[in-house]
């Protein structure tokens, strides 16, 4: 038992599904399940513990090389101590934002820190605009210049609420609570199911949730 | 209609915001 307990402890970035439980929306099963999906997502190209970027892209988009703007803000505010890495912990704690029993102001201040592209703590115009550019390029879809110009400048007059061009936290509240299937994608109903999709967790377990 | 939908909406389309791909393993 020492023995299967040490080789364990001393992998990269693991951390005690008891503490990651009692500080995320998960249980120490559902923990200890995502550490199944985490092992064989982190193992995919470069096998040390740790999710690189190719990895979490290969994940995403069944290509290690597809560059992508949203999966790259998502990776980063994964990668918490910005060491170019997701360790488990920062796994875990990230996606507990998109847990069905996490709060919607999570989800909402979530999807803000993704969207402020220069965290400067304000969506401004040119990002907005840049990220309806990247989605297009990764889509079918073929907007002219000035129908994205269009959507952009309707979406900023209708956010902005004190009208200073861009948009702050408490107008993006707003914004969501006017269009909250906005933050729908902040929500996966599969979190709560992960123990079914990883039973291999039982022979590891700890616990009995 | 992509015209009629706001900058977010269409930005909530990306794949790369869909994480529930990371579960299909």
């Amino acid at each position: 038992c020492f023995c299967f307990k040490s080789s364990r402890v001393d992998r990269l970035g693991y951390e005690d599904p008891k503490i990651l439980a009692s500080e995320t929306a998960f249980t120490v099963n559902e923990v200890e399940a995502l550490y199944e999906l985490f092992k064989k997502l982190c193992s995919s190209i470069i096998k040390d513990g740790l999710l690189h970027k190719e990895e979490f892209q290969l994940a995403l988009f069944q290509s290690s090389s597809k560059q992508n703007l949203f999966a790259d803000r998502v990776f980063d505010l994964f990668d918490v101590k910005r060491n170019g890495v997701i360790e488990f912990g920062e796994f875990v704690r990230s996606l507990s934002i998109f847990h069905p029993r996490s709060s919607e102001a999570d989800k909402i201040s979530f999807a803000f820190r993704l969207y402020d592209l220069g965290q400067t703590g304000y969506i401004e115009r040119y990002e907005l605009k840049q990220m309806v550019s990247a989605l297009l390029n990764e889509s079918d879809l073929d907007l002219s210049d000035d129908v994205v110009e269009s959507i952009v400048e309707k979406t900023i007059t209708e956010a902005d609420l004190n009208g200073d061009g861009r948009i702050d936290q408490e107008e993006w509240k707003e914004f969501v609570a006017k269009h909250p299937s906005l933050i729908k994608n902040m929500t996966l109903p599969y979190l709560t199911d992960i123990t079914v999709q990883f039973p291999s967790f039982v022979l590891n377990t700890e616990v009995q949730d | 209609q992509p015209v009629a939908m706001n900058a977010f909406e269409l930005i909530s389309m990306s794949k790369g915001l869909n994480l529930g791909n990371l579960f299909d393993v």
